[in-house]
């Protein structure tokens, strides 16, 4: 059998890990910066601070345990930092 | 924790239950969050008074979907609840994803344990980063009956309101850390080639052939086996894990938990032993050795039953180790022994210490 690609892992995942970016860690869709640097891609940024949290490795990539732990059930409060 | 001037400029705080969820009776909601406010009111000067009608610092909500308030919720699981910083109108309340079921026992979502957390952000505490903590963003598989508030929120709401003022300041748990050298276990059993340290309310999986080690709560694994475990091993003969506490045991298949509690006298242990320190599986003597205190039962596994002439004393059976041990586990022939952060490698021929090393040895610290 062929083993599944981290390609396949990171298509298939995608919109569900922009998803929680967006919702907690503030991921915004719009000003995308040009170029193909990485460290230039917020969506790569927002992960690897996703990462760091939650104390996994810092790939900035959506590996397994990455996918796991969005998964998770988890508290939504995305307001506690911009509300006043 | 939000800046000191965005929290509550107040003690006393008032909240409303505006409407219940369908999963449970009133009376249960009403109590899960009363216990809810307990766990912060315990530990600060802050107290939680309910109305029932007009204004309200907290007001408490079972909603779903979008419910105007711009944080829409996304269905079963997922998201199961969020709060507002302290502040007028929409600040400090809180709402539930009624798309959810709550529960008032370790079913998930248990509400309880949803509201303690969401309480907490409704008095100015962020999401922490330790995995122990309440206020760790994701939902804890951890028995509601035992819950104690870990020292980590402890720390976070005294910093924004100040102590208790009980006499006696109300501690809490810490979460383990795997290389800390001071670090006791409560019991290690090997699991499918794996191994597994108990530490109060968690396990740290190990794979002693190297790899990352996961900290997890013992219910995420087994729901209903409780914290603060004593004993545990594994019988490869059976394929079953036995966990203990107090005088009751607990049958593992795997991560499912096939049978218990049953009572220590099943086993065959008289009715004064009340606890078992230790207990492992000596596989190429078939044999069981249960630790209590300054002497050891031997089981055996065969025969269902224990061997005559027990207990012994450790310091007959096993020259130079000592009453009151906290773990052991047998590794390829080898015993391992833990007293509190010192593990005793002990060679059963030789019947000597080969070894001392640190408890977290295996941890690759």
């Amino acid at each position: 059998f062929p083993a599944a690609s981290q390609e396949d892992l990171e298509s298939k995942y995608a919109k569900m890990a922009q998803k929680y970016l967006e919702r907690f860690y503030d991921l915004k869709t719009t000003g995308r910066p040009v170029g193909r640097n990485k460290n230039n891609n917020p969506f790569v940024k927002k992960l690897e601070e996703m990462q760091e949290f939650f104390g996994l490795e810092v790939t900035g990539k959506l590996d397994e345990k990455t996918v796991e732990m969005m998964e998770k059930p988890r508290c939504g409060v995305q307001d506690i930092g911009e509300y006043n | 924790t939000v800046p000191k001037s965005s929290a509550w400029q107040k003690n006393d705080i008032t909240y409303k239950i505006v409407n219940f969820t369908p999963d449970m009776p009133r009376a249960d909601v009403e109590s899960s969050i009363k216990r809810a406010f307990k766990v912060w009111s315990d530990v600060t000067p802050l107290t939680f008074t309910r109305v029932y009608q007009g204004d309200c610092d907290i007001e408490i909500q079972f909603v779903t979907g979008d419910h105007k308030d711009n944080s829409p919720f996304d269905g079963p699981n997922g998201v199961l609840a969020h709060a507002f910083q302290p502040g007028p109108n929409i600040g400090g309340d809180t709402h539930f994803d009624d798309d959810e079921t709550f529960t008032k026992n370790s079913q998930q979502y248990n509400l309880f344990l949803v509201a303690a957390h969401e309480f907490g952000h409704a008095l100015g505490l962020h999401h922490s980063t330790d995995e122990g903590a309440l206020m760790y963003p994701n939902y804890p598989n951890t028995d509601p009956d035992s819950f104690r508030l870990p020292q980590d929120d402890i720390n976070g709401i005294q910093s924004l309101y100040g102590k208790s003022s009980n006499p006696i300041q109300p501690t809490g748990p810490s979460t383990p850390t795997k290389c800390d050298p001071n670090i006791a276990f409560d019991a290690v059993m090997t699991l499918r080639g794996e191994l597994f340290f108990f530490v109060n309310r968690f396990v740290l999986r190990i794979n002693p052939r190297g790899g990352e080690s996961d900290l997890i709560f013992i219910q995420t694994l087994w729901p209903s086996v409780p914290s603060d475990i004593d004993a545990a091993y594994e019988n490869p003969l059976t394929g079953e894990n036995l966990v203990f506490k107090g005088n009751k045991y607990w049958n593992l298949d795997g991560f499912d938990v096939s049978q218990g509690p049953r009572s220590l006298t099943k086993l065959g242990f008289p009715k004064n032993v009340k606890k078992i320190d230790a207990a492992v599986h000596v596989e190429n003597l078939g044999k069981t050795y249960f630790f209590v205190k300054n002497k050891y039962y031997s089981y055996d596994e065969d025969k269902q039953a224990m061997d005559e002439g027990f207990p012994k004393f450790i310091a007959k059976g096993f020259p130079g180790m000592t009453p009151d041990i906290d773990a052991v586990f047998y590794y390829r022939g080898l015993l391992y022994f833990f007293q509190d952060s010192v593990q005793y490698e002990y060679n059963m021929d030789s019947k000597r210490i080969q070894q001392v090393l640190r408890s977290n040895s295996w941890m690759g610290c």
